[in-house]
């Protein structure tokens, strides 16, 4: 059963963080046309054993931070995004031709070990 | 280096996005309401969690999961006799469809005809508009030989935005790029013209040139993406 952790180290537990994509700060706002930016997410944070079963971990991760406890040569489970959602972006190309295509797995809903 | 080593980076990534450079627009294409309205839709169905199908198009009913805008590249003919012959205004209409990858699946491709807010109103003398396709090499800004030429549309009064399907010849634009020799659109003033209507003609017909405006709407579906729609069963 997971082990509740203190609130100081619940900071740097696995889970999502707020990323804004500003289409001006990489220069790509001169063929985007919408939006203008959007909010991607982005996933960090530690997958202690102790709490792999309550940190929407997968099997795999479980078992990696199984062997990571009893082998530290075994790397600790890693936090990355277990649910994605698409974006859709509206952008004229080299042609003049005005573009609106549907991108998958733009933004990070959840994170997971 | 980290400069080289960014720009390889965006070059990855926009290839994976579907495009071979950083595009930079020569100039800024207007955005048509119905790519407005669907990004809108999709924004919305985003911020409130609704599922999405990605790989079909609801306001246009057809599959696809790429729209393209193509604007006409093509241009205004001039006969020289125009102020006496029937017609009103001639254009050659092209639109660059290489740009449509192998792996995409027409779906879709929709010429619309926008002949601007005044042909709502006034329209002057009884006009119609004809298209044809082009189905010889024309010489230089020559005008097409109405034997090279195959009727596509013909629309008596034609007013405000039109929209012409035209998916079977784009197809086949596709699939033989050098075949793909434009469209003449032409509008013609139906029966005598007379010299009372011929100063509100002149002037109806300066005003069609001025705003006319036309594009080709493509839809595409990607089947790396998407997977076929599958068959009802009886």
């Amino acid at each position: 059963s997971a082990i509740p952790a203190n609130k100081a180290s619940c900071k740097n537990l696995c889970h999502r963080h707020q990323l804004f994509i500003n289409f001006r700060d990489l220069g790509w706002q001169k063929w985007i046309i919408a939006p203008k930016g959007f909010m991607a997410n982005y996933c960090h944070g530690e997958c202690p054993f102790s709490l792999t079963t309550s940190l929407n971990s997968s099997n795999y991760a479980f078992m990696q931070a199984l062997m990571h406890a009893v082998d530290p040569e075994t790397p600790q489970a890693v936090c990355i995004p277990t649910k994605l959602s698409p974006i859709s972006m509206l952008y004229q190309d080299n042609d003049d031709n005005v573009i609106l295509r549907h991108y998958e797995d733009m933004v990070v809903d959840e994170c997971g070990c | 280096a980290l400069s080289q080593t960014l720009q390889f980076q965006e070059y990855v990534f926009l290839q994976f996005l579907g495009l071979d450079k950083v595009p930079s627009p020569q100039k800024f294409q207007p955005v048509p309401y119905i790519l407005k309205k669907i990004f809108q839709d999709r924004e919305a169905a985003a911020i409130t969690g609704g599922s999405q199908d990605l790989c079909s198009v609801k306001d246009l009913g057809v599959r696809g999961n790429v729209l393209r805008l193509l604007p006409d590249q093509g241009f205004y003919l001039y006969s020289k006799n125009l102020s006496q012959a029937s017609s009103c205004l001639q254009k050659l209409l092209y639109f660059n469809l290489p740009a449509i990858k192998d792996k995409e699946q027409l779906t879709m491709a929709q010429l619309g005809l926008d002949l601007g807010p005044n042909t709502y109103y006034n329209l002057g003398p009884e006009l119609e508009l004809a298209l044809f396709l082009v189905q010889e090499p024309r010489v230089g800004h020559s005008i097409p030989k109405p034997g090279k030429l195959f009727v596509l549309k013909s629309v008596p009064w034609p007013q405000g935005v039109l929209h012409f399907n035209l998916l079977d010849v784009a197809k086949d634009w596709n699939n033989n790029p050098q075949k793909n020799l434009g469209l003449f659109l032409e509008i013609l003033v139906k029966g005598d013209r007379d010299s009372g209507v011929n100063f509100q003609l002149e002037d109806t017909c300066a005003r069609l040139r001025h705003s006319l405006h036309a594009s080709l709407l493509v839809v595409t579906l990607n089947s790396e993406q998407c997977h076929p729609s599958s068959r009802k069963r009886r």
